[in-house]
Formats: structure tokens, sequence, C-alpha cells
């Protein structure tokens, strides 16, 4: 049984470009997982970027010592699919009953596929925004659940002219991303144009109930001696009964080191 | 009286908004930007328990007790800040991100942000074409106060200035921009760091999410600055 809050999916994912990859991700998660970080399977570095992860494993130079970026293809010029990557790790998660387990991922740039254990689930576009899937039906119960998720790179990637420029050819306006990728007066061209599981990938166990996006905000008055902290939450009851909760708020400060004012 | 406890029934698979009744201080230690003072924080814990179970869930956050005002100066054209009532000066900064490869690592946020307070700034702004920044950013400025100006993802290059112009019609999907837009407020609310939204650089969104993003990030009717002059606005 795990207990309930979040852990952090950081450690032991292997990445390889799609291409290279011949079988599909219900296979990936089910009868032929990547064992090792053999070719075409990498270390990869998620959180982060496909090329951040071909600069961890010297399959390119580090694009921001000398002109090293101007050796790397460009995702203009190898097409989208030569940046379209999967990532791959397993975990364990063994719950009791009446537990709830999402999968969470802060933010992938720009879209992706997400395979559990066979099962799929499509993860639409956009870089700045967060996606959680119930996997509780999904998971294993014993032993290890196999996640692989396939990433692609933005819509429209855009070509850099070769004068450079602010943005390139403005394509990436087309997308909701960081625009900086195309290149500005202080940036090279990123290649890949950042395409990537490029922030914190999780797991959170809850009970029946689950609290979402809670939110605080504080009024002042009397020239701030008085002073109210307004909150409010989202409940989630994903039990098939209603739930009796008893929800608490406290608020504390740390007087010195391990004496808390309550 | 800084805890409280509410008990609340949920149907089966529903989706509820809570408000807890408000927690009352007097004279909280106030949360201040760089060279203003410090910056305290208080934690603040939630947790429900569900009858049967037990603990079902549970959260917490910093949270830091200030005021943040601002608005075009007339007379300059510039924008001027009050935090808690006082005048500051804004000592900025511009940051795109801290890595072009994304390898965003939490010392490296640490790193960073105390670099530019110890260069004595006291904002430091997110620009538009580059990331809403991650919440171990914001917590870093919370903890060396410093103040962000946040962007959304529209900048005058790739979104109607430009060589050759470029179009102002923004991205192509407005009803994702303006999702990214509302899950990325979520997610980074509150942060006592977290100064000032803005919709683009050198350049205003699309009209229709311009409005949206107005619409959206004004104040609550509650929270707005009534003719009592000792009710307050918060951000």
């Amino acid at each position: 049984m795990v207990e309930i809050g979040k852990i952090v999916l950081d450690t032991g994912w292997l990445a390889a470009r799609s291409t290279e990859v011949e079988v599909n991700g219900v296979e990936l998660t089910t009868t032929r997982p990547p064992t090792q970080p053999e070719s075409p399977w990498m270390e990869a570095v998620v959180p982060g970027t496909v090329l951040g992860t071909l600069v961890k494993n010297k399959l390119v130079p580090d694009p921001f010592y000398g002109l090293e970026n101007e050796s790397i293809i460009d995702i203009a010029d190898s097409g989208r699919e030569h940046y379209t990557f999967w990532f791959f790790t397993t975990f364990d998660c063994k719950l009791s009953n009446n537990q709830h387990v999402d999968l969470n991922f802060r933010a992938i740039n720009y879209s992706a596929e997400v395979y559990l254990n066979g099962h799929k689930e499509v993860l639409p576009k956009g870089m700045f925004r967060r996606h959680s899937i119930d996997i509780t039906d999904i998971l294993h119960p014993d032993g290890q659940n196999l996640l692989a998720v396939l990433v692609y790179p933005p819509d429209h990637p855009g070509r850099i002219p070769p004068q450079g420029g602010q943005g390139g050819d403005h394509e990436i306006g087309k997308d909701v991303a960081a625009q900086y990728v195309e290149g500005w007066d202080w940036m090279t061209p990123i290649r890949d144009r950042n395409t990537g599981i490029w922030d914190e990938v999780s797991i959170t166990v809850t009970g029946p109930v689950k609290i979402v996006d809670p939110h605080l905000a504080s009024t002042f008055f009397d020239g701030y001696k008085r002073v109210y902290l307004h909150s409010t939450i989202e409940l989630v009851n994903k039990s098939a009964w209603v739930a009796e909760c008893s929800l608490n708020i406290q608020v504390s400060t740390e007087l010195e080191e391990n004496t808390f004012l309550i | 009286e800084h805890l409280e406890t509410q008990h609340v029934s949920i149907s089966p698979g529903a989706n509820i908004h809570y408000t807890f009744p408000q927690l009352y201080f007097y004279k909280p230690n106030l949360w201040w930007p760089n060279g203003m003072g410090k910056q305290h924080l208080y934690n603040v814990e939630i947790t429900v328990d569900v009858q049967g179970y037990g603990e079902s869930d549970t959260w917490s956050h910093h949270f830091g007790f200030r005021k943040i005002e601002s608005h075009i100066d007339s007379a300059t054209g510039g924008r001027l800040f009050k935090v808690n009532g006082q005048p500051i000066f804004i000592r900025g900064g511009n940051w795109i991100l801290s890595d072009g490869l994304l390898r965003l690592s939490k010392e490296r946020y640490k790193t960073d942000i105390r670099f530019h307070a110890d260069m004595n700034f006291n904002m430091m702004r997110c620009w538009g074409g580059g990331l809403a920044e991650r919440p171990e950013f914001y917590h870093y400025c919370d903890l060396y106060g410093l103040l962000v100006w946040q962007e959304f993802w529209i900048t005058g290059d790739c979104d109607g200035r430009g060589d050759p112009v470029s179009n102002p019609n923004g991205p192509l999907d407005h009803d994702l921009f303006l999702l990214c837009a509302r899950d990325t407020i979520k997610l980074l609310r509150n942060h006592p760091s977290l100064a000032l939204w803005v919709g683009g650089n050198e350049q205003v969104p699309p009209p229709d999410i311009n409005a949206a993003l107005k619409n959206d990030l004004q104040l609550h009717p509650y929270f707005v600055k009534s003719n009592d002059s000792d009710t307050s606005a918060i951000t």
C-alpha cells in the first residue's frame, strides 16, 4: 500500500526516436518493453527536451558551446519526425481499497500519446497546460507498470531564414508555445524547438476525495492590522458513494527551526 | 484562530468548489520584496478526511501576506508599484529561462534567483516569448523577495510586427491559448512573488484573447476596493 501524496517520476526514463522503434505503444507497455538503453533506446532527460536527451547521450554536441549549434540539424530540414520521440519508464504503485491514483504531466511540448499497461490516452496540444489522467483502473495491482509517452514537436516549428531574425519565419507563433525557439537577437535557434516532457511527471495517490487547485487570497484592513485569509478549493469525489468530509485548514509559521506556531 | 474545520458532503463522482470561512489574523508578518523587509512566509495546509476512510488528501503551500498595487503613471507612461502600501522603486531584470534545453533544476533556479537578489534586484520579468515559469522558480522568488512580472506567450515579432510583418491574430487556436492561460494561472496564483500578469511583449494580444484575459484576471467583486478606504484590494 502506498501513502497518499505525490511520487515524482524523474528517474529511469529511456528515449528513442519514433522512426527507429518498430513496435507500437500497446506493445511497448505490454509484451515488448525496452529493458535497457540499447540502440535505439538511450537514457532520457525527463523533465527535459529531446535535444537535452541527445546531448546527454553525446549524439549531438552541446549547442551552447562555440558554434556547435550549427552542426545540429534543424527541425525544418529534418522534418518533425526526426524530433518525435518515445519516452519510457516503469513504476510500482500498489493501492489499497478506496485509493485512487492520477498520472500527472505538468507540461509537455507540444502534444503526446500516453500508453500505460496497454491503454492509450491522447494528450492534446499546448506547451503550457497540465494533464492529469485517472489511472486507478489501469494499474497493475502487483508488479511493474509500464509507461510510454510519444511526444510530438510543435505543429508549426517554422524555418530559420539564412539571415536569422527575430522568431525566424514566425511560424511558431501559430502554436501556443515558447517563441524564442526559432532564434532571437540573443539566442540561436533551438533545433528541436524544445520538444519534450519538459516539466515534472508524477503520480498522486489519494483516498476517495481529491483536492484540486486551492486558491488563497488575503484582504487587509485598518492599516494592515486586521487581515483575512480567503481559501477556496475544488474537491472531486472519485468514489461511488456520498463522501462525508471533514475539511481542515491550518496556517502555521516556523518561529525557529522545528518550532512552529499554529 | 488559524485553524478551521468544516464538514461537507459530496455526491458520488461530483466535483465541487468549497470556500472556507475566512481566517482572521491580527498584524501578521507581511511579505516584502527584496530590500524592503523580510519575506515572511506562512505554511497553509489543507486536508480532507473522509468518514470511514481517514485522511484522503492533503495540500500545503507557502503563503505570504502582501498587497501589490500598480498603475500607469500618466506623466511618465511608466508603471508604478506599491507593495503593502509603500511605493517601491523597481530594479528589474529580464528573464527568459535558466536553460535552453529546459533542464530546469531546483538547484539552478535557486542559484539564479538568489544571484538576482544579491544584485539588489527586486523584480524579474518573464518575457512573453519564453516560458510561463515553473512553481520552483516562483518558490525561490518567494524566498528571496523577487517580484515577478509574468507575460503570456505573445511577442511583437511573431504576433503582428517583425520583418516581414507577422500575423497579428496570435496563435491559430485562441481557445487553446486561453485554456493554457487559465491553467497557468491556477498553477502559479498562490505565490506571493507573483506581481503582475501581462498579455505579451511589445504587443497586445488579439482582441478576443486580450478581453478574455482582462476579464478572467480582474478582481473578484468581493475584493475590489470599496469606498471604505480601509478596505483593501488584492492581486
